[in-house]
């Protein structure tokens, strides 16, 4: 439901304005949702240098945007409760030239409007729009897209929808805030002409027998086999056994042969953007515990062949044989390829072999907290309601022990049934003696994971929420709750540690939403918890440059908006520490490579190209070095060839030429005039 | 994993608990075209 107009749409990257009115959490929720669009898209942000149209993101009351680029500095508004990435989301895809699904022309056709149950004088929010205005971009009616209403809006009465689906079905699938919908993202590229993603390095689920490009090594002792997952305990992750004549994978037995041996398995070339990527894929070893997965890369030796040999990280066998998630973070600057190698621990008493499937490799790092619930539907047969399970403890770059609360059917006190919650709390850890307390300004997130085999699908829920000084709880004497969990929590005898208060969401997803799409996979749950500083956000302030036209025409009935700062002459860059940043102290001096909000020389530095008259930029180490284009006469010079100059041979003959010329001219005067005379 | 049964909720909730932007967006007054879009004068 996009607007036709070309003049609407916008050129990218869209340059952006944090404003101070927000709040903390909010900055750090709208760069969580650009990142989103990076993953999936090719659109791109980047903080505003003064340009005309752009978007300043600032907090009035509600979550609100206009539609499409207004050719000015536009407001897009996260108020209070907007805070979240899927409605972030939503806003930006207005801004993008979006409509509400259900505003399509063809709407009568799938879903029912129950215009007795809409509040008196609101009917005018189900208007339908004509063809030549937007278009639906040739894709189907989307009941899951982001952009559609939820069945109880604009109602009278709190328990009768107003929007219901022709296909019942539907009905508890219209309105999702999740993430956007594949049809939203076919939309969305068709609409901007993406043909890839910013982000988005590789991704395999070895369905294909041509297993994404990859090739065997050909100085080891033996080869990955691809391998169709047939019958109990040999089925793959991508299908989970599901599916005849599919469910594929690579397999390495390591049941037979030498100690030692090894296999190889080796990716395509790849260009980074980023100065650091994330490697994540599914695997699981069968066979001897001392059997080994060893995550290599090979990289730009500087003379253009990809062939220098570093060892990134090894995962040992254990006797625990279901799928597991890994990690491995990755920092290449140049062209590389990664390497999967298995090696036999002890192929006498192995009875199985290393498996491997589903990668993705993303421009974007890898989460800190990774906690797989096994048995998970056990796990919710066997709880009631205000039951809770507590994660393991993990680290966060900083040094600070956390972890997350599982409550499988939700919170006590919660109106809501069906629900899983997710709470957040600290833990007391090794490093606490130095670091400080209370922790604030840290922005927590909370994803319950789709585990879609392809990233772009993927519709995680994802919650988040920064520590702050008003946290305060009355069962610690109004103090704050994220002060020191061994001073202000209780013992918890799973960890041998004191785990503070948790703070979070009663109602964080639905078990039907949980069974809807890949959230349980190998009946099993997979969280990420992240939690890092972003204080830096705080401050980021800088001038608008030029003067700007005024994004006003606000249409409202009933209140007006409160816009006192609208005309805040100041404007916020990502990722600009500010002189007032907090001095933090840190174990892990991993400095802001680690932090969620990619800072600008994360960006690649040819985008948008600096480079003037049709010059190419090469990222070179992330610095962009322009390759100026050249002509038979003429080429150009300058850091961004913005000088022209001329060929000096070129140059030689036209001076000689005009030389020529003009004695030619000074004798056949002369001689005309002497004729004369 | 260890089920913990529920003692005693001392455990703080986040706000806005699973509110729609229309939900906010009417909770905070605001009668925006369609809920949640802010037309420019001349539409």
């Amino acid at each position: 439901n996009g607007l036709r107009d070309p003049t609407t749409r916008w050129k990218f990257p869209i340059p952006y304005i944090l404003a101070d009115n927000l709040g903390l959490n909010a900055k750090g929720v709208i760069l969580y949702a650009f990142e989103m669009f990076r993953l999936k898209s090719c659109v791109d942000f980047k903080p505003y240098e003064g340009e005309d149209t752009y978007i300043i993101f600032q907090e009035f009351d509600g979550c609100w945007s206009m539609v499409g680029d207004q050719h000015t500095g536009q407001n897009l508004s996260i108020g209070s409760g907007c805070d979240y990435k899927a409605i972030v989301e939503h806003e930006l895809l207005h801004a993008l030239g979006f409509y509400h699904e259900q505003s399509r022309s063809d709407r009568d056709d799938y879903v029912n409007i129950w215009w007795d149950e809409v509040i008196p004088g609101y009917e005018h929010n189900f208007v339908t729009y004509n063809d030549s205005y937007i278009t639906d971009l040739n894709t189907p009616y989307d009941y899951e897209s982001l952009m559609h209403y939820a069945p109880f809006s604009f109602n009278k009465n709190e328990s009768v929808p107003t929007v219901t689906a022709k296909i019942p079905a539907f009905d508890d699938i219209i309105g999702q805030r999740l993430d956007f919908s594949t049809i939203d993202l076919e939309r969305l590229n068709r609409m901007y002409n993406c043909t890839a993603t910013h982000t988005l390095l590789d991704q395999c689920t070895f369905e294909k027998q041509n297993i994404c490009g990859m090739i065997q090594g050909t100085r080891d002792d033996a080869d990955w086999i691809h391998e169709r997952g047939d019958g109990p305990g040999k089925e793959d992750h991508t299908l989970v056994g599901r599916c005849k004549e599919a469910g594929y994978f690579m397999y390495f037995n390591t049941s037979y042969g030498q100690t030692e041996e090894a296999a190889l398995l080796e990716s395509r070339i790849l260009y980074p953007k980023r100065k650091q990527q994330c490697l994540q894929f599914y695997y699981k070893m069968t066979g001897s515990p001392l059997d080994r997965l060893v995550v290599w890369v090979k990289r730009d030796d500087s003379t253009g062949n990809v062939r220098k040999l570093v060892k990134i990280q090894t995962f040992q066998g254990d006797n625990e044989y279901g799928w597991k998630i890994g990690h491995v973070t990755l920092r290449e600057e140049v062209k590389f390829r990664y390497l999967f190698q298995g090696t036999k621990g002890d192929p006498q008493n192995s009875a199985g072999g290393i498996f491997l499937d589903d990668i993705t490799l993303t421009e974007t790092p890898c989460p800190r907290g990774v906690w797989m619930v096994r048995n998970f539907s056990h796990l919710l047969q066997t709880t009631v309601k205000g039951d809770m399970v507590f994660s393991p403890r993990f680290y966060s770059s900083e040094g600070y022990g956390y972890g997350v609360t599982l409550y499988p059917h939700g919170r006590n006190g919660t109106s809501r049934s069906g629900y899983v919650g997710l709470a957040f709390q600290l833990y007391s850890g090794e490093n606490d003696a130095i670091l400080e307390w209370p922790v604030e300004n840290r922005q927590a997130i909370m994803t319950i994971v789709d585990n879609d085999p392809d990233a772009k699908k993927r519709m995680s829920s994802s919650m988040v929420f920064t520590t702050s000084k008003d946290h305060i709880s009355p069962d610690i004497n109004y103090s704050n709750i994220w002060d020191r969990p061994s001073i202000v929590g209780k013992y918890e005898q799973s960890c041998n540690c004191f785990r503070g208060i948790s703070w979070g969401w009663s109602a964080i997803i639905s078990h039907v939403q949980l069974q809807k799409r890949n959230f349980i996979k190998d009946d099993t749950l997979v969280i990420f918890v992240d939690f890092e500083d972003i204080t830096h956000l705080n401050q980021t302030e800088v001038p608008v440059t030029s003067t700007r036209k005024s994004s006003s025409g606000l249409i409202l009935q009933s209140q007006g908006l409160q816009t006192s700062q609208e005309d805040s002459h100041t404007a916020t860059l990502e990722g600009q520490p500010s002189n007032l940043q907090r001095q933090t102290r840190s174990v892990e001096n991993t400095g802001p490579l680690e932090d969620h909000n990619w800072p600008q020389y994360f960006r690649d530095p040819c985008e948008p190209n600096p480079c003037q008259n049709e010059g190419i930029c090469v990222n070179v180490k992330g610095m962009a070095s322009c390759r100026c284009a050249s002509g038979h006469a003429f080429f150009y010079t300058g850091e961004r060839c913005q000088a022209m100059q001329v060929h000096g041979s070129i140059l030689g003959m036209m001076i000689g030429g005009v030389a020529g010329t003009i004695v030619l001219s000074i004798v056949i005067i002369s001689m005309m005039s002497q004729r004369r005379s | 994993i260890s089920i913990k049964p529920f003692s005693k909720e001392s455990d703080l909730d986040a706000s806005n608990q699973g509110k729609d932007i229309l939900e906010i967006n009417l909770a905070a007054g605001l009668d925006l075209f369609e809920g949640d879009i802010l037309l420019p004068e001349n539409r």
